[in-house]
């Protein structure tokens, strides 16, 4: 099922009869409205549709019966290619403990994601290890701490040197989780700006001095125009492994997922579905096009 | 100086990606360009165009009034909208921003389903020096509300600012939850809730309409607080929830520490989202 948009351009191609480079050029517009709609920021969207036109713009499939049909099928493989083709699998690789790192603006669904990813590991029979480098949000600490408790798993708690020293904190869990072997050690950090430095500054610390299997970025599904930005800023400065995409049990369309994997190259494995920690979904790459497209 | 058609629907093209690129979002953005194109003189230069663009988006935010209560004690003011958007953390900077006349302010944690969220309203209200009233984890938050109400009433004091849990707008239960709440206080105390803001993070797209609309229907909205407009996020996304809601802007969040609040003015909002 498609967007109102995208049904009246395959309308418009249907009723052209002879399709010419300058009516699915008019096609092509409409499909890049329907993307926009779909709050797919805008210069992915010319990307996108650059990529799209050629493969349009084939002979094959302007003389088809069917140009219309061929159109929308041909955005749907790329949207669902780019969206990633396989089912991406979490890297607990390597020597234990493996170790991820969540990371993200505020209020995105990091420390949540956290239990889920949790819960998630456990059931494969991994024991995992809480921490959280949040000493400034007020209560951070027990919300992590409370989540743990609610799945039955353990959380490092910090001690007063440690709160003041969040990168301590960090080598001393890393410690704790090679000694009672636990692994992943999953690491909950404070949401913060891609425009803060000196809180992007001390991320990248964290990461060095953590050396994860996976960092990953927690993107909030309902972000508009400015997904881009912030993933782009993150990856840079900080290296991402894979996102995660939160709130997916609302109704926002969810063009930030194109976005996000457009600007950073880097897989979204898994989706937010809800607030209760077994709400977390594998990603799959053709049913986020759908959602996107319709 | 040769000024051409081409030359006005270049301008006309740049300022569409402006406006897109800041979340306003396709369909008000035709509707506010088209407008442009009708309103501005066929052999305008860009600062003329840009300025007329200025002047037709602070008109539309300035229509309803951004003026807050209270003005009136006592008043009950409500925070609503959906996960992660700010409503903990702008309560607490209301209260910061009310307390300076020295008022007596409640705070009401009801919020009792996601972890350490009335922990987190706790912590703020001793930093803030204001009494908070919370319930049981698990606790039907409409019986906090309840409660806070009666204590509210009995020590007479001046303000009560309610922090509800995130929501997503399609869930009709949790939806129905909060129209409950509000009708308890609107039972309790007359004309109450006096305030019911919507707290609206500036990146949200386009779903900022579907969720400014549902909230408006369920709870009833007085106003919406953007936050987090210290990132880089425009919150274009607010224009169209003016234009067909009616709803005005009240403040605008900028940071994560108590002062990070401001009134809204449209003048500034729309200078930055137009930068
Ligand atoms: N509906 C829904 N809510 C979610 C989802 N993930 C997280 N939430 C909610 O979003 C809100 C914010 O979640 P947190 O885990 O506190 O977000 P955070 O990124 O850790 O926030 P900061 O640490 O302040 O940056 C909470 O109300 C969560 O319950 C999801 O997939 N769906
Ligand atoms: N940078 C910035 N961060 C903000 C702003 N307002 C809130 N935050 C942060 O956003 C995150 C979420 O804030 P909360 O107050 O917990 O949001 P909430 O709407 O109450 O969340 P739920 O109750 O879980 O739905 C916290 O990390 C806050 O510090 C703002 O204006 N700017
Ligand atoms: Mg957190
Ligand atoms: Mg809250």
């Amino acid at each position: 099922q498609l967007s109102e948009r995208l049904q009246k351009a395959m309308k418009f191609l249907r009723g052209e009869g002879k399709i010419t480079g300058k009516n699915m050029e008019e096609a092509l517009k409409m499909m890049r409205m329907a993307f926009l709609e779909a709050d797919v920021n805008y210069k992915v969207v010319k990307d996108f549709e650059a990529g799209i036109k050629e493969k349009a713009l084939d002979e094959k499939v302007m003389q088809s019966l069917t140009p219309a049909q061929q159109v929308i099928k041909i955005i749907k493989d790329e949207l669902t290619s780019l969206l990633g083709n396989e089912e991406k699998k979490l890297d607990l690789s390597g020597t234990p403990p493996s170790k991820f790192m969540l990371v993200g603006l505020q209020g995105s669904g990091k420390t949540t994601t956290c239990g889920k990813l949790g819960k998630l590991v456990s059931k494969q029979g991994k024991k995992p290890l809480f921490v959280s480098i949040d000493i400034k949000r007020p209560a951070a600490q027990d919300q992590l701490k409370i989540i743990a408790h609610n799945l039955n798993l353990a959380f490092y708690e910090l001690s007063k040197e440690q709160m003041a020293k969040p990168t301590k904190a960090i080598k001393n869990a890393i410690e704790y989780a090679r000694k009672q072997a636990f692994s992943p050690l999953i690491v909950d950090t404070a949401g913060r700006l891609h425009v803060d430095e000196e809180l992007m500054e001390e991320l990248k610390i964290v990461r060095d001095i953590l050396q994860p299997n996976e960092v990953i970025y927690v993107g909030d599904a309902m972000t508009g125009q400015d997904a881009v930005k912030s993933a782009q800023v993150f990856e840079e400065k900080i290296g991402l492994t894979s996102i995660i995409l939160t709130k997916l049990d609302g109704d926002a369309r969810g063009g930030a997922a194109l976005s996000i994997v457009s600007v950073t190259g880097k897989p979204i494995k898994f989706a937010g579905v809800g607030e209760k920690l077994d709400q977390l979904e594998v990603f799959h790459p053709d049913r986020m096009a759908s959602r996107i497209l319709g | 100086l040769l000024y051409s058609g081409k030359d006005r629907e270049k301008i006309l093209d740049d300022l569409t990606e402006t406006l897109l690129l800041s979340d306003v979002g396709i369909e008000t953005t035709e509707k506010i360009i088209q407008s442009i194109r009708v309103h501005s003189e066929k052999t305008a230069l860009f600062p003329e165009i840009k300025k007329i663009l200025e002047k037709e988006l602070v008109k539309t935010l300035s229509q309803y009034s951004s003026e807050v209560k209270p003005n009136t004690t006592p008043s009950v003011f409500m925070f609503v909208g959906v996960n992660g958007g700010g409503k903990t953390t702008t309560l607490a900077k209301l209260a910061h921003l009310f307390k300076k006349n020295g008022t007596e302010i409640l705070l009401v944690a009801a919020d009792t389903f996601r972890a350490a969220a009335q922990e987190q309203l706790v912590i703020w209200g001793k930093r803030l020096n204001c009494p908070v009233i919370k319930g049981q984890h698990g606790a039907d938050p409409a019986s906090v509300v309840y409660d806070a109400v009666q204590s509210f009433k009995a020590r007479k004091a001046d303000i009560l600012l309610i922090d509800t849990g995130g929501r997503i707008h399609t869930n009709v239960n949790l939806m129905n939850e909060l129209e409950k709440i509000r009708m308890i206080i609107s039972r309790e105390i007359e004309n109450a809730p006096h305030e019911i803001y919507l707290v609206l993070d500036a990146s949200i797209g386009r779903n900022a309409l579907s969720q400014a609309r549902e909230f408006l229907k369920f709870s009833g909205l007085t106003g919406i607080i953007l936050t987090k407009l210290d990132g880089t996020a425009k919150g274009g996304s607010v224009i169209s929830i003016v234009d067909e809601l009616k709803l005005p802007i009240k403040y605008i969040g900028v940071g994560e520490r108590e002062e990070d609040l401001f009134p809204f003015s449209a003048q500034e909002f729309v200078k930055a989202l137009l930068s």
